[in-house]
């Protein structure tokens, strides 16, 4: 079955999202060996902490403002130190 | 401003560059200058000196690269990433990457290159991303005319927070960045635009809608990448939709959101003499079809049917306007005009000709 157009942009949105918070607010790859907590999901609090660099209003979840600032060309340069 | 993480610095001020290779798509002097004028935006408010090397290992070594180029930091084709720098140190250390699969110019059609580079070696200093929107070491890039080009004050205090002052016996100072709810908030021009408020200042617009608690601040070339900074009066007419912008003795029109073509043109086609270098502010009056110029403590009437200056003038603003006696900018809403002096705001009413209130400039805000 071909993907409906809107799922598919989702996915592309969450892809958007996991590699630009893993490039610039050192979220960790699912693939690296870490310890983490079944109920824990680091994505919203790093989330948080883009919206808040950028001023942003800090929701934590992928809004349309916070895609758009991710979509922006930048410096490959993370925000936050390593 | 914000420090990369450890404090990382030079220790000598002399360092020394060089350009590894070139991109195709500029001529090789367009990008020897983009560089040096880059390295000077640095050097300019500093002690730091950079002396170009064309054959051995330099501090900084500026290349124009492609997707995995062996430093852990792929590039991620056209768009996206544009740049990396990375922090002072030896080998790597202060090297600049480009990613040679983005569309460098020397002007605003593509990534500028010279704002691109200020900005990575801002990164070989030592200094990281900064969250003033304004600053040159804000992470997304916008585009700057590189001849109207000013260090923004947040960098400068950045810098000089790692190397000092400049040796200069002047020492250079920068633009700030408006922030809406300073109470010591100047406009160069404000606007009505299809029911929203436009305030200019600088090279930002201050954008207000009335149904929306928050004031959108944006880069002027973000919207109209033609237009310069520093817009000196504007003024919406309604009744043919269209907003006009005034710099020096120039204008443009925008016809909805968009530069009409052909512009900028000249003022005196509307009819100023040629004593008049620039305007003010602007208003029109949607109701009688006249459009008010200010200049200095003079202004002149504009029939906006005829489309040429009323006769009569110029007159003292002093004389129909109470006690305004210069205006920076001015805006008609709601039956009302308001003019901007510096940080107070006048509201008139044109029917009684008086001044019924008077408040800050940054009134609009919700502050």
């Amino acid at each position: 079955f071909p993907v409906a157009p809107e799922a598919e942009e989702e996915r592309k949105n969450i892809a958007l999202v996991e590699t630009y918070l893993q490039n610039f607010y050192n979220l960790q790859k699912d693939d690296q060996p870490h310890v983490r907590l079944k109920s824990v999901n680091p994505l919203p609090e790093k989330l948080k902490e883009m919206q808040e660099f950028f001023g942003l209003k800090v929701t934590g979840k992928p809004d349309l403002e916070t895609l758009e600032m991710m979509k922006k060309p930048r410096c490959g340069v993370p925000d936050i130190g390593k | 401003y914000v420090f990369t993480e450890g404090n990382p610095k030079w220790k000598r001020n002399n360092l020394t560059y060089r350009i590894v290779n070139y991109t195709p798509l500029m001529r090789r002097a367009d990008v020897d200058e983009a560089i040096q004028k880059a390295l000077s935006v640095w050097s300019n408010v500093t002690p730091l000196t950079f002396q170009k090397i064309e054959d051995k290992m330099a501090d900084i070594m500026i290349s124009f690269v492609v997707r995995d180029h062996q430093d852990n930091s792929p590039f991620d084709g056209p768009n996206g990433q544009l740049a990396h720098a990375f922090q002072p140190g030896e080998a790597i250390g202060g090297d600049v990457h480009l990613d040679n699969e983005e569309y460098w110019t020397k002007d605003g059609r593509g990534y500028n290159l010279f704002i691109v580079i200020a900005h990575e070696l801002g990164h070989s200093l030592g200094l990281s991303h900064s969250t003033d929107p304004g600053a040159l070491m804000y992470p997304t890039y916008a585009y700057t005319d590189p001849k109207e080009f000013h260090l923004p004050q947040d960098d400068i205090d950045g810098i000089q927070a790692i190397y000092g002052q400049s040796n200069a016996p002047v020492q250079p100072t920068g633009p700030t960045t408006p922030q809406a709810c300073d109470p010591s908030l100047t406009f160069d021009a404000v606007t009505t635009l299809r029911g929203e408020m436009m305030f200019f200042k600088g090279r930002y617009i201050l954008r207000k809608h009335p149904q929306r608690i928050e004031t959108e601040l944006n880069f002027i070339s973000l919207f109209w990448p033609k237009l310069p900074s520093g817009i000196q009066a504007a003024y919406e007419n309604i009744e043919r939709d269209e907003v006009l912008l005034f710099k020096e003795d120039k204008y443009w029109v925008l016809r909805g959101y968009d530069i009409a073509p052909g512009y900028p043109k000249s003022i005196y086609r509307l009819g100023f003499p040629k004593t008049v270098k620039r305007v003010n502010a602007a208003y029109s009056d949607e109701n009688t079809g006249k459009t008010y110029f200010f200049v200095a403590d003079r202004y002149w009437r504009y029939d906006e049917n005829k489309r040429s200056m009323d006769h009569g003038y110029p007159r003292k603003i002093l004389s129909d306007f109470g006690k305004i006696g210069r205006v920076d900018a001015a805006f008609q809403k709601d039956g009302y005009v308001y003019f901007f002096h510096g940080t107070t705001q006048f509201q008139f009413d044109p029917r009684g000709k008086r001044i019924v209130r008077q408040m800050k400039s940054n009134s609009w805000f919700d502050c």
